[in-house]
């Protein structure tokens, strides 16, 4: 059990480097009783931008956002589930970060579905499939805006 | 196996919305109060969220749709899958499973799956359910789904909380 | 006391009301307790796009801010302070209503200042001075990238 | 009376900064961690803020810049106003009002005017700034500063709560 749990902890944490350090930073997982995981919980240091290796509750708001994502990204690289639902996960995002993201979104697409819902343009972009959502007399409708090839 | 399509019956603001789901990277957009959000309330209805305030919803009754004053009989909101690769159990290329909720307080789920043209469909317990999307790594406290506002909750959760997301991968 | 707070009371209800229609729909404010309205609290009803009267909590996010930022208006109009702050207000709202949101604080800044942060450029590009932040090597500088013309 | 200029001395990621605050409508952006909301939190520190928390940080001397593994003595934030109406009962045109919070633990208010070109300052009591700020509508419970992520809050508060903004008016 122990074993099982430390192999992945171990993937997990390379891949939140990893991913990390394209989003311009240092970020790593720490175990806070390393030798019984079960003890104890799951730290994350991270210094966005290459500034000094700070607590999370310092960050800005779109710094804790893209910490978030890296970590829910580091997870998704190791076992992708088949699909993954984000409503407006770029909100406090500046215009380069919310680019960056969906980029990483259209990356991990290749391994999962993404279905995200989004006001920003630099997301919005990214897409395969855009679907619209409008309301009329109190009633939500949805039409396709974009189709991927093959839906023709 | 992948999420092919999403039926939405009375369901919130969706009378009867079919959204078909292609492999890649999908985006949803539209004004603010349009539905984009009661389409995410749909899928946590049927991956087996148990309160209805996790649905944005006072009570389960809510969550039918309300259209010129009145209030439908049932919501319904229906996952399909393709199955292809047999990882959910059930010998179908084509599965669904669907959650009702009737104005009289019923509140149950459905499998549903073809023989031919033919759609089949019956009940099952809740806990076949959970049993089905836990083995797709679906819901859960897992991070598959992240709610409008809630995208900061994996940094403020407490360590312990954070390992338990592992430990759902172990 | 009592007469005082329902003179208040009136104009900030009428205010709301004009506010809530020039962002499309219909809003007004209720007292719990008209009699004694010091026994009770205040009472938000709106319907947004003109859909049915309902409460708040089932509103969706971009609903509530307007809702929350018509209501700061109403009081503004009726005792403008001498300043208000607003950090991204207008993260969780479409393109129209960042737009709408820009055009009223540009109303409102004939009598208060306003010091907006934003991402948005529906609202950035509605402001009379705007100034950058960024950091360099982990210590914060501001630049002023437009200033109004009598700054120079 | 308007707010003229903003000083941020050490605090925390400003070393020393100057910001005029013209009339009108004033925009400020930048990359996500460049500071924008550390000037929010610089105001909120003059208006008599009691809370670190609600400043973003753990405890006071987490205000004070800390830069190259070393934290400065002191942080001081400074709201100058102009005056020319006296609505501050200061005689004189420019009127700042500053709080200055030293490592070793003091967290002062003082009030600065000018003779001719001199710059004269008085250590005042928090209760006379409260009592200032109050006088312009400023500070307190008011509604005239709203923190990131906050904005829903005037709708999510009790009605009671919401009463009260109004009793604030009267
Ligand atoms: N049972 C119901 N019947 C009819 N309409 C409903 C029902 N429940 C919720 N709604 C409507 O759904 C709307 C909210 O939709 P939703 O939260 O999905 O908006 P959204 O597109 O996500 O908007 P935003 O961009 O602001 O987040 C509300 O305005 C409400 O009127
Ligand atoms: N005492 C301090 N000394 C030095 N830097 C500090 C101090 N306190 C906070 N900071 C820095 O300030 C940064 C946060 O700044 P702030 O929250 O103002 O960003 P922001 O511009 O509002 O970003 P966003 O667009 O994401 O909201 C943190 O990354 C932190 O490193
Ligand atoms: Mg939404
Ligand atoms: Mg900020």
């Amino acid at each position: 059990k122990k074993e099982v749990f430390m192999e992945i902890f171990k993937k997990v944490s390379k891949n939140f480097q990893e991913i990390y350090r394209s989003i311009g930073g240092r970020g790593r997982l720490r175990l806070e009783n390393p030798e019984d995981p079960f003890q104890g919980g799951l730290l994350i240091d991270a210094s966005p931008q290459n500034k000094k290796l700070q607590s999370l509750d310092m960050m800005s708001g779109g710094e804790k956002s893209l910490t978030a994502l890296a970590f829910l990204f580091a997870i998704q690289r190791l076992t992708p589930a088949p699909f993954y639902v984000l409503d407006e996960v770029d909100a406090t995002l500046d215009a380069k970060n919310a680019s960056l993201i969906g980029d990483m979104i259209k990356n991990a697409s290749r391994d999962s579905q993404f279905i995200v819902i989004s006001h920003r343009e630099q997301m919005i972009s990214k897409a395969d499939t855009l679907y619209g959502v409008y309301m009329e007399n109190g009633i939500s409708k949805v039409v396709g805006i974009k189709l991927d090839s093959e839906e023709g | 196996v992948s999420l092919s399509e999403i039926h939405l019956k009375n369901f919130k603001s969706f009378k009867d919305t079919k959204l078909k789901i292609p492999l890649g990277f999908t985006a949803i957009v539209g004004p603010n109060g349009s539905g984009k959000s009661n389409i995410v309330d749909g899928i946590c209805f049927v991956l087996g969220k148990t309160s209805p305030r996790s649905l944005r919803a006072d009570r389960f009754k809510d969550l039918i749709t309300y259209y010129r004053g009145k209030r439908a009989e049932y919501a319904e909101v229906t996952l399909f899958f393709d199955n292809r690769d047999r990882r959910i159990p059930v010998d179908g290329d084509r599965v669904g499973i669907s959650r009702k909720v009737k104005l009289k307080g019923e509140n149950n789920y459905y499998l549903i799956w073809y023989q031919g043209e033919v759609e089949r469909r019956r009940k099952i317990r809740k806990s076949e359910v959970i049993d089905i999307f836990s083995r797709l790594s679906l819901g859960g406290e897992r991070l598959n789904i992240i709610l409008q506002g809630d995208v900061t909750k994996i940094v403020e959760m407490s360590p312990k909380e954070r390992r338990k997301l592992l430990d759902e991968i172990s």
